[in-house]
């Protein structure tokens, strides 16, 4: 393993992957939290809990661009899955730019690179989705509009059942109470994970992340001084995040062998192929 | 290796072009 790096090498590791995970991911937990909690001078969100106010969010009050060019056309659970999808496309693309940013991994094989987005996003995305949600809903269209937890609830089945596990999550994670600087950092121990299926150079990724995890458990420290055993803890998160994905992925299968009607976003379709 | 590439053109694409 690699030799441990000093304090002031993994201080200069943490501010740099905080700078690119800031320039990168466009909804910060900092920009989701001052909305939520009504601390801002802009307009509360829009809420959608029904129908009627997602047709009118649909129509110009949140969303500018609408899908298929066209509002609700289709069954709104379809809609909704379609909406879940646009919005983990556009995150894997920041993702993607965020990773080029990670010290090393730009150095990395590119079929490697590949490896570690195609098994990493979805985890990311789901540990960066807790900073959108609280109890009762979740942030969507920067901040524009907020779905509550009981419309997604109300769809019908499979639909209903896309987003209540990363409540469940969320709600947890969040107790935490984890800032961007935290989260940067642990996003990109995600990323950086040496046991994806098919790496060529496992070594390589495993010194970056153990850099990554050096760097992480110091700024913890610092930053929460009173938080005890919150690295370990937050260890534990990776094993959950991983659950998460595969029950995720399980039910993506299940919408495109009994839904005909929904489609999925080439992307998407990548990334899923062969992945558990 | 190079099938996996080929079977993941986008997320190459990404990798490769940056974020246009």
């Amino acid at each position: 393993s690699s030799p441990n790096s000093s304090g002031s090498d993994l201080k200069s590791l943490a501010k740099r992957v905080n700078n690119a995970y800031l320039k990168n991911l466009n909804m910060t937990k900092k920009k989701a939290r001052n909305i939520l909690t009504g601390k801002t001078n802009s307009s509360p969100p829009f809420v959608i809990h029904d129908m009627d106010s997602l047709w009118q969010a649909e129509n110009g009050l949140v969303w500018n661009q609408v899908i298929n060019g066209a509002p609700p056309n289709k069954e709104i659970g379809v809609h909704v899955f379609y909406r879940c999808q646009c919005t983990t496309v556009e995150t894997v693309r920041e993702l993607t730019e965020f990773s080029k940013s990670i010290p090393g991994f730009v150095d990395l094989f590119l079929n490697d690179q590949v490896t570690l987005l195609k098994y990493g996003v979805h985890e990311a995305i789901f540990a960066m989705l807790p900073s959108l949600m609280n109890k009762d809903g979740l942030l969507v269209a920067n901040g524009r509009g907020f779905v509550t937890r009981e419309f997604l609830r109300s769809l019908r089945k499979p639909f209903s059942e896309i987003m209540e596990p990363k409540f469940e999550f969320a709600v947890k994670f969040n107790a935490l109470e984890l800032d961007d600087s935290d989260l940067a950092l642990f996003v990109a121990a995600i990323i950086l994970c040496g046991d994806r299926p098919g790496l060529m150079n496992v070594h390589q990724v495993e010194e970056i992340q153990d850099n990554i995890l050096q760097a992480l458990n110091q700024h913890l420290q610092l930053n929460h001084p009173d938080a005890s055993f919150i690295f370990p803890k937050l260890l534990q998160k990776l094993a959950d995040l991983r659950q998460l994905v595969t029950e995720n992925a399980q039910l993506v299968q299940k919408i495109k062998k009994t839904e005909s009607e929904t489609s999925l976003h080439p992307l998407l379709q990548e990334i899923y192929r062969d992945m558990y | 290796s190079h099938t996996l590439q080929e079977k993941h053109k986008i997320l190459h694409k990404l990798l490769q072009n940056g974020n246009t």
